[in-house]
């Protein structure tokens, strides 16, 4: 995945993802697509939660999953989620709950959880900085007025980082991909460098969703695990979504 | 660049979407979150159905592969059921919902939702 928070020099912010998911889960030698990746694309939906006939929230999600990767709450925030692997990972989290201790939180339940109930993007960061969770992550949040934007690196248990807008320092967007930002990026899977290239090179003085647009069509920031492209800005409570492809020449990752 | 990583010059003008890695927009559904837990999928998954079966076969066929004898989604069936009830509400009834209306048997719908989870090793 790649999400990026953005903010232009009026201090306006906007937050896109892309979403890519089905690595290892069967190449199609034939068409070269990952079979999973190519199953999850027909069951992206948009979703317009709403309490009372008023929307609480917003977001892109598939057909049968009910926790949350990917979504607005109109006026306050905005939210995505990037895979974050580690030997500590989810699969620990699972035995710790089959065996009865059930303290942590699934990740994609806490990510609903905060986009129904958090009033503010400061109660937003704080839930998921500070709630246990089974799986580490990164949290990738974006607010409606200057300076609210951040990464929260977490492990299973605590906040290992969070980095966040300083557009006054010149740091006007926050990108992750799926690695720790105070690390490089495995070397057959750097979407971080040519990302930033893209971002820097629009500059902060053009930025905007149709641009943040560009720089996530850009190969291979989209790859052929990029299931869908999401466009969100949280003062409007605008969200859009587009299925993607990445025909070849492409990265398979 | 025609060898990996098939890095390319940043790309400009691609807003509105189109062209060739552009499939589609998204369709929207409303849920609401007055009606039970129970019921609140059931338009999108009627309309979804289908393609949540392929895709749940899809990934039996994967587990198939990595175990011949069918032991691990036999596991996935008649094991995962019973962490359902360990689920906050309101996702265990969701979920029940959610296997009811599309047919795919509840343990393969709540592998689906604990995914992440599973995969982030």
């Amino acid at each position: 995945c790649t999400s990026v928070v953005a903010e232009d020099s009026a201090g306006k912010l906007f937050h896109a993802r892309n979403m890519d998911f089905g690595l290892f889960l069967g190449w199609d030698v034939k068409n070269h697509t990952w079979v999973v990746t190519e199953y999850l694309r027909p069951l992206v939906v948009n979703l317009d939660f709403q309490k009372g006939n008023k929307t609480v929230f917003k977001s892109t999600s598939f057909a049968g999953y009910v926790g949350m990767l990917t979504g607005v709450k109109p006026g306050v925030f905005s939210v995505t989620m990037n895979e974050r692997f580690s030997l500590d990972g989810g699969y620990i989290g699972i035995i710790e709950w089959i065996i009865g201790r059930r303290d942590g939180m699934w990740m994609s339940f806490l990510m609903r959880s905060v986009l129904e109930n958090a009033t503010s993007y400061d109660d937003a960061k704080n839930q998921l900085a500070t709630t246990k969770l089974l799986a580490p992550a990164y949290f990738i949040l974006g607010g409606n007025k200057s300076g609210q934007g951040c990464v929260i690196t977490r492990s299973r248990t605590t906040s290992l980082d969070i980095w966040e807008i300083d557009a006054k320092q010149s740091q006007w967007y926050v990108l992750e991909t799926n690695y720790d930002r105070w690390k490089d990026p495995f070397f057959l899977d750097d979407r971080r460098t040519p990302a930033m290239k893209c971002l820097n090179q629009t500059t902060q003085a053009k930025i905007s969703l149709e641009k943040i647009y560009d720089v996530l069509s850009t190969k291979p920031v989209l790859n052929k695990l990029t299931v869908y492209t999401t466009l969100m800005e949280a003062s409007e409570g605008k969200l859009e979504s587009y299925i993607r492809d990445c025909p070849n020449p492409c990265m398979p990752w | 660049q025609y060898v990996p990583p098939y890095t390319e010059e940043c790309r400009t003008n691609m807003y509105p979407p189109a062209g060739p890695t552009y499939k589609s927009t998204v369709a929207w559904y409303t849920i609401d979150l007055d009606t039970p837990p129970y019921k609140r999928w059931n338009q999108l998954l009627s309309d979804k159905k289908a393609e949540l079966a392929m895709l749940n076969q899809v990934i039996k066929d994967l587990a198939n592969a990595f175990v011949p004898s069918g032991k691990l989604v036999d596991l996935v069936d008649k094991k995962l059921p019973s962490l359902i009830e360990t689920f906050p509400s309101p996702f265990h009834d969701e979920l029940k919902g959610i296997a009811d209306v599309s047919g795919v048997p509840l343990g393969e719908v709540l592998l689906f939702n604990i995914f992440y989870e599973v995969f982030t090793v």
